[in-house]
């Protein structure tokens, strides 16, 4: 099908799954999915790359075409974008901040 | 998007910095020194911030170049992609920025030359010091992709600059002086007095042994390196309350807060006497072999006001073990039994082992002890043949100076180890840690750092432990299934 096969000659530079390692390294998806095992749903997925095109300034298709494997690959800080993601705050600070509110 | 704030900011008015790890070979390490002092004068000029330079463990923001896995759970992948990150500000690794010491940092260089300038980085990742996140604004310093954000004009992007001014405010002006002449305080660095600490070990990249604000449950890096008190604006109840809970933690009973029990020796038991004196803020053990006594007074912890070293189930019992002691709980009665040494169960373990770290039971229905570095495989209550070993065995790197908590995780059953910021999974038919750890601790949401312990209990659920409380956590959520208990006590030893 050569449809299928041209979508998947896009990917040709990454997988899937490094595609999914990076969303969720810079906190466009869930990473407990990692130890939980649970499945995604394609919309999941989709939104996730959608939000990743909106941040980098992209148009928002939903799949990783050749723009958003570019900005994929491009050097950048390692900190989450996603501005709850509370990975780089020292978590009990966290809790202390909920219990006062 | 436009800027975001992190919600945490630097309450002292001064913010000390530090280059941990001057020994860069690679780097001109003033030269770096000078442009980390740029960077942050450029977010001095627009807030009402102040920077100085120290040269010791006790800076605000420690900066370090690493390469690969540095102790923090957050790897670097060598040239490209990943080039640095830092922490929002807080205390122990709060504020802290990494750079990947792989990347090919430009110094001084023109614009045009192939690499990446120190200084577009540096401002970036000090904007996360200061409580900043990632901005969609594609001119911004805070945008997420390295490109050259600020070319030397007298002002920073404007998202960045209301960003970094609705946490501190604008630069304050100083009236009655000539306020061109006036450079914001940052570009007087004052060279700290403090003497240079003692040269680092370089066989193993150095890790910056930061301080903590006197809160209680903040114990060691992932390597094992206390951290000290520092001089932080918290009151001195607090910081004394950190002492006092610090000394609880490591000391020997004493007497005024607990129970004392009569324990019965053996006669040839060879009792240790110790004796323990408490001055202002230290606690000194002195240890006396005297002539067996027929029996002594013991003191065991006050099981209704203390944090636990290990719970765990053996044999679908529950027991808790706290410094040289342990419960073995029974659900049926209806009151607390008498703790007993845990070498009177246990026969094999270090004779002056003060405490233990953790304990778990794994599906070979061996019970695994972990003192420090080394693990010890019981066998039912006799230690096998070939034990203690290394926590390096089991392929943990040698940075790790002691496992937090060793948990059979309720979800899937599998094994789960616990240091400081990271977690390993564990393959109990290899009988080693799953390649693709360790992680960051923030994947157990609400949980948080340096835990105590952790297991499944006969309900079938997880709970964790630190200091004298717990959480009981939800599996499919992977976060806290409920706010802090603050008291174990009263569930697990039935106070």
């Amino acid at each position: 099908k050569p449809i299928e096969r041209e979508r998947r000659s896009e990917a040709k530079f990454w997988d899937y799954d490094d595609s999914q390692k990076y969303l969720m390294q810079f906190g466009y998806l869930e990473k407990s999915n990692i130890e939980t095992g649970n499945l995604r749903t394609i919309e999941e997925l989709e939104q996730a790359v959608r939000s990743l095109q909106r941040f980098g300034g992209l148009k928002e298709t939903g799949t990783v075409d050749e723009e958003t494997l570019a900005l994929m690959q491009r050097p950048r800080c390692g900190a989450p974008d996603d501005k709850d993601s509370l990975d780089f705050r020292p978590s009990y600070e966290v809790r202390l901040k909920r219990s006062r509110s | 998007r436009r800027y975001v704030i992190q919600g945490q900011k630097w309450q002292n008015p001064i913010v000390t910095y530090s280059l941990v790890n001057q020994t860069m070979s690679e780097l001109d390490a003033g030269q770096v020194r000078r442009i980390l002092h740029e960077a942050l004068g450029l977010w001095a000029q627009h807030a009402n911030i102040n920077f100085r330079e120290v040269y010791s463990t006790d800076a605000d923001i420690q900066v370090m170049f690493a390469r690969k896995f540095h102790g923090d759970g957050y790897n670097f992948d060598g040239p490209g992609k990943i080039l640095a990150h830092a922490f929002y500000p807080g205390t122990g690794i709060g504020g802290d920025a990494h750079f990947d010491a792989d990347e090919k940092w430009l110094l001084n260089e023109p614009l045009d030359a192939e690499g990446t300038r120190l200084f577009d980085v540096a401002v970036h990742e000090f904007g996360h010091s200061l409580g900043l996140g990632h901005s969609s604004q594609q001119d911004a310093i805070m945008f997420p992709w390295h490109h050259i954000s600020y070319r030397g004009k007298d002002t920073i992007p404007e998202d960045d600059r209301l960003g970094i001014q609705s946490i501190y405010g604008p630069r304050k002006k100083i009236y009655g002086k000539n306020p061109e002449r006036h450079t914001p305080s940052t570009t007087t660095t004052t060279t700290t007095t403090t003497p240079a600490p003692p040269p680092r070990p370089t066989t193993r990249p150095y890790y910056p042994v930061k301080n903590t604000t006197g809160h209680p449950w903040e114990g060691l890096y992932p390597h094992g390196r206390p951290y000290t008190t520092r001089r932080t604006t918290t009151t001195t109840t607090e910081r004394s309350h950190h002492r006092e809970d610090e000394e609880t933690r490591y000391r020997t009973q004493l007497p005024a807060t607990t129970e004392t029990t009569t324990v019965r020796h053996r006669p040839h038991h060879r009792p240790h006497h110790r004796t323990t004196t408490t001055t202002a803020m230290t606690t000194t053990t002195t240890t006396t072999t005297r002539r067996p006594y027929r029996h002594r007074t013991t003191i065991h912890p006050n099981p209704c006001n203390t944090s636990f070293d290990a719970i765990t189930l053996i044999r679908n019992e529950l027991f808790i073990f706290k410094d040289r002691w342990l419960w073995r709980m029974n659900e049926n009665d209806l009151h607390r039994p008498t703790p007993f040494e845990i070498h009177r169960m246990f026969f094999g373990l270090p004779a002056d082992f003060e405490r233990i770290d953790t304990v778990y039971e794994n599906k070979h229905q061996k019970i695994i002890f972990f003192i420090g570095k080394q693990y010890y495989v019981f066998n039912s209550q006799y230690l096998e043949p070939g034990y203690p070993r290394p926590l390096t065995d089991l392929g943990l790197p040698d940075s790790i100076e002691r496992i937090d908590a060793a948990l059979v995780w309720s979800h899937n059953n599998r094994t789960y180890l616990y240091s400081g910021r990271l977690y390993w999974k564990f393959d109990e038919d290899t009988n080693r840690v799953e390649l693709d750890y360790p992680r960051d601790m923030s994947m157990w949401r609400g949980i948080g750092y340096n835990i105590d312990s952790a297991f499944q209990y006969r309900d079938g659920k997880t709970y964790f432990f630190k200091g004298r409380g717990y959480w009981r956590f939800n599996d499919m959520n992977m976060s806290i299934a409920h706010e802090y208990q603050k008291s174990s006590a009263r569930r697990w030893m039935k106070c």
